[in-house]
């Protein structure tokens, strides 16, 4: 992949875990940990937020999920500790 | 079932809140009209009341406050700027929990179909405050995701109703709300006469109206005269004594009045025209004629920037003192700007500053003494403006003998 698709890419992934960890789909103690997870729990992870949006489970950070992680919402966590 | 118990709630239902500030995006009446209507989603469906607290300045002095901010707000979940994080609020409990914050910088709109709407985000926020998690049911509201401006009669959806009515119980089958009077005296003989009289006055035969009734819907002035209101007549009052001991109609004199009865009376210093109260409705009057194009039903209190769940305006009155128009009801009240036409902001305030005032008051007014009188049930306080405070805890009198030579 050209370097600037795969930092895009990488950014989209940081990002899209920051989402997860602030709306409580991965049971991490803080928000600095997202680097250091496993590539099974991120797909956990990315599963457990499509179930709760009603958005097919591919365990990926496919255009339709970031699509709904972009939209506006409650600040609160989605599921509970 | 889809809702979510966050795990905490209130041990009580009757809560308060405060507004901490307001965001310019709308102009603040809006704002705690829109607020009062977003708790009522929520109180309308069980035994919780929402009540405001004017002031306070001890940390938690309010179980609810309300704030809008933007960025980093002092608490651990700083706002992300225009999109995104609208708002968050936190479950019961302690210090911040249940307060209320709201992203300063989304253009938050109430009545248009552009913007956030400030209506759908508050209700779904009380949710959190009141201690719903977020639901994964599209379409209630507890839904993590916005979804736009609500339809004109916003009705709580099903999911969200179970889920709050599993905390906080089920109002009567009827949906009205179960109101336990609980009586924490037997009640004082003042108040048996006092309910023993009123009984006589409902038993009397409506179309026969004693002067020496024992109380009035409304009392006031009008152009140096005292007009006292019961039911559907009115007497008055001209210095030196009653004009005519019996009753006049009230629609004989204020025409197409469609009401039968008055809940408080005010003559505006503006073009001396003057508002009647009755119900959540109002209608201005030029003289003995509603004024032009007005509708005959009436029009709603919320126009003032009264709360749109407010039932009636128990007294309206111009104060001796400052010569500023106020507008009571129950254990509120507003300062009324003629020119606005619309109540000040950072009200209603607490009746409890006028010291020794009794509320529910039934009228308050002006006399031609120049000092301020509040009436309940047959008695009146005279009210010593320079000191806040009326003359006597007791009754200064009695209504009849004063104003209706009983």
């Amino acid at each position: 992949q050209p370097r600037t698709q795969r930092s895009a890419g990488t950014n989209i992934q940081k990002k899209g875990m920051k989402y997860l960890m602030e709306f409580g789909y991965v049971n991490g103690p803080s928000l600095e940990m997202e680097n250091l997870m496993s590539e099974e729990a991120q797909v956990k992870a990315i599963r457990r937020f499509q179930a709760f949006a009603n958005l097919p489970l591919t365990g990926r950070l496919d255009h339709r999920t970031i699509e709904w992680m972009e939209k506006p919402r409650c600040g609160n966590k989605d599921t509970l500790p | 079932k889809r809702y979510v118990i966050s795990g905490s709630q209130w041990e009580k239902t009757n809560l308060t809140f405060r507004f901490l500030n307001y965001s310019p995006d709308v102009k603040f009446t809006k704002i705690r009209t829109v607020i009062y209507e977003a708790f009522r989603v929520w109180s309308q469906v069980t035994h919780l009341t929402f009540t405001e607290i004017m002031f306070g300045s001890a940390k938690k002095d309010a179980d609810i406050r309300i704030m809008f901010a933007q960025k980093f707000h002092h608490d651990g979940y700083p706002f992300d700027g225009p999109g995104n994080i609208l708002a968050h609020a936190f479950f019961p409990g302690e210090n911040k929990g249940g307060d209320a914050h709201f992203d300063d910088d989304e253009n938050w709109t109430v009545d248009s179909d552009e913007g956030v709407n400030l209506f759908m985000v508050a209700a779904h926020e009380f949710g959190h405050a009141l201690g719903l998690s977020h639901s994964k049911t599209p379409g209630s509201l507890m839904y993590p995701w916005y979804a736009g401006k609500q339809s004109k009669y916003y009705t709580l959806p099903k999911d969200d109703v179970e889920g709050i009515q599993k905390l906080y119980g089920v109002k009567n089958s009827n949906n009205t709300p179960v109101i336990v009077l609980v009586p924490n005296h037997e009640g004082s003989k003042e108040d048996k006469d006092e309910k023993k009289e009123e009984e006589e006055d409902e038993n009397k035969d409506e179309g026969f109206v004693d002067n020496c009734t024992h109380k009035f819907d409304a009392i006031t002035r009008i152009r140096g005269d005292v007009y006292i209101f019961k039911g559907k007549y009115f007497w008055r009052w001209e210095s030196g004594g009653m004009k005519d001991s019996s009753p006049i109609l009230i629609t004989q004199f204020w025409y197409n009045y469609p009401e039968d009865s008055v809940d408080a009376v005010f003559e505006r210093k503006k073009g001396s025209k003057i508002m009647f109260f009755k119900g959540n409705k109002y209608w201005l009057y030029d003289a003995n004629h509603m004024e032009k194009a007005w509708p005959i039903e009436g029009r709603p209190l919320t126009e003032l920037g009264l709360p749109a769940d407010l039932k009636k305006i128990d007294a309206a009155f111009t104060w001796s003192y400052n010569k500023r128009t106020y507008l009571v009801s129950d254990d509120m009240y507003w300062k009324f700007d003629e020119n606005e036409n619309y109540v000040v902001y950072d009200y209603p305030r607490d009746m409890k500053i006028w010291q020794g005032v009794p509320t529910p008051l039934d009228a308050a007014f002006q006399f031609n003494d120049g000092k301020t009188y509040f009436i309940k049930g047959k008695h009146y306080w005279e009210f010593l403006d320079s000191q806040m405070r009326v003359k006597t805890k007791l009754p200064t009198g009695n209504i009849s003998e004063r104003w209706m030579q009983c």
